[in-house]
């Protein structure tokens, strides 16, 4: 098969309707990548401050954004991450795409009022997020 | 299939209007509510308008509390990394009754013995006692001596029988206080350990409270000081709440140390994935 070769290597590397620029754009991270973002809220906004006394502010903070397609260690992403990826992009695009969503979490102590008037002191695990990741 | 879905919609609607609110669906199945934060935030979601009426609490247990909660967390809520202790719950109760049981005697500073009843229904299974103190205040304008030596006679009782004469537990308790700290702390842990572990709902205790002046002031009169104005105490529980929903310090900070003693340590992999992944990173090392 000399001939097929031979013409094989004639072939442009990269399509030419479609420029290097373009092409690379695909590799390149999204503008608004997936990441942390606060949300600063006071309790009396909620009209919670009648039984919550401390703390005045809170802010658990949420992940939003874009997941890049070469998600890797970045993000600490497992592999099934980009599997999940190409079956959106090349077989089934029903399939959703991966999201960004919190990874870890921190505690929030919470001073409140019982109903029957005693006052309590707690320590909530997972209260605010301290990292994203895409799943 | 259709109109039976939307019966079964219109049936179920119809069962919710009836009177139980969506949000106590979210329940727990055994019917007691969870003390904690998590039923009001379920309460919020189905946009409850004022969560249930609370009764106020005490203004200087309040006082007292807002100073615990400045000593344990940030300003934002973050518990501080400096405690050492185990409990990640404490919660204080002021006694819903008191009964008088003899005068006091103004000569001796004794104060006079009262029945306190404490209810404990919002201390839940899954929180466990680790100590317990009563919480004594005083008022501001108390003219009481500097120091002093008190010893307090604590009896419990049986609430449903609280006229029986015969004392359950009788505890002595020698303690000497400041008057700058405001409240006078004495650990009654040993005493209620038995109770609160027993899931009671309510402790009644007979309390009877002497305080001798350390040297004697020749402004008040000899031997009398009024004690009446002690306040009635407060009891106060540290507690471990062992449920998912807690903070459990002491496990975070050990993961965090585990994790930092062998940072390669990959969650779950098998034995042979780890010596790849160490064989990958060594060969991405630079050549020496």
């Amino acid at each position: 098969d000399q001939k097929t070769s031979s013409s094989e290597l004639k072939k442009p590397l990269v399509p030419t309707s479609l420029n290097l620029s373009e092409y690379f754009k695909q590799f390149l991270f999204p503008q608004n990548e997936c990441e942390l973002h606060d949300f600063r809220l006071s309790f009396s906004q909620l009209k919670w401050d009648n039984w919550i006394v401390a703390p005045h502010r809170y802010n658990p903070r949420y992940c939003k954004g874009d997941c890049p397609r070469a998600v890797g260690h970045r993000y600490g992403s497992p592999v099934h991450t980009m599997v999940q990826n190409i079956i959106y992009e090349k077989l089934d695009s029903s399939v959703p795409k991966p999201s960004c969503v919190p990874a870890k979490y921190s505690p929030l102590s919470v001073l409140t009022i019982e109903p029957d008037g005693s006052i309590a002191y707690k320590e909530y695990e997972d209260m605010i997020a301290t990292k994203c990741t895409c799943r | 299939s259709q109109a039976s879905r939307v019966e079964a919609q219109i049936t179920s609607s119809a069962e919710l209007e009836s009177g139980a609110a969506p949000w106590s669906l979210l329940q727990p199945l055994d019917g007691r509510e969870r003390p904690g934060l998590l039923p009001p935030l379920f309460k919020v979601l189905y946009d409850e308008q004022g969560g249930t009426p609370r009764l106020q609490p005490d203004s200087r247990a309040l006082r007292y509390m807002k100073r615990l909660y400045k000593a344990y967390a940030t300003k934002e809520g973050i518990p501080k990394s400096n405690r050492s202790h185990l409990y990640n719950t404490v919660r204080l109760f002021t006694p819903c009754a008191q009964h008088k049981q003899s005068p006091g005697d103004q000569v001796t500073g004794t104060l006079s013995s009262v029945d306190l009843l404490f209810n404990l229904d919002r201390v839940s299974a899954v929180e466990h006692l680790l100590k317990s103190v009563l919480l004594y205040t005083f008022n501001n304008s108390l003219s009481f001596p500097s120091t002093a030596k008190c010893v307090c006679n604590l009896v419990i009782k049986e609430p449903e029988f609280p006229l029986k004469s015969l004392p359950r537990v009788t505890f002595n308790s020698q303690l000497e206080f400041q008057k700058k700290h405001k409240w006078l702390e004495m650990d009654v842990t040993s005493l209620l350990q038995p109770f609160v572990a027993s899931n009671k709902r309510s402790i009644l205790m007979a309390v009877n409270l002497t305080c001798m002046k350390e040297q004697p002031q020749p402004s008040a009169q000899d031997g009398t000081w009024n004690l009446t104005l002690l306040v009635r105490p407060s009891l106060l529980l540290y507690l471990n709440d062992t449920s998912t929903q807690a903070y459990h310090r002491w496990y975070s900070v050990h993961s965090q140390r585990r994790r930092a003693q062998c940072p390669h340590h990959k969650k779950g992999l098998p034995a042979y994935a780890r010596v790849e992944s160490a064989a990958v990173s060594r060969s991405s090392r630079p050549r020496r």
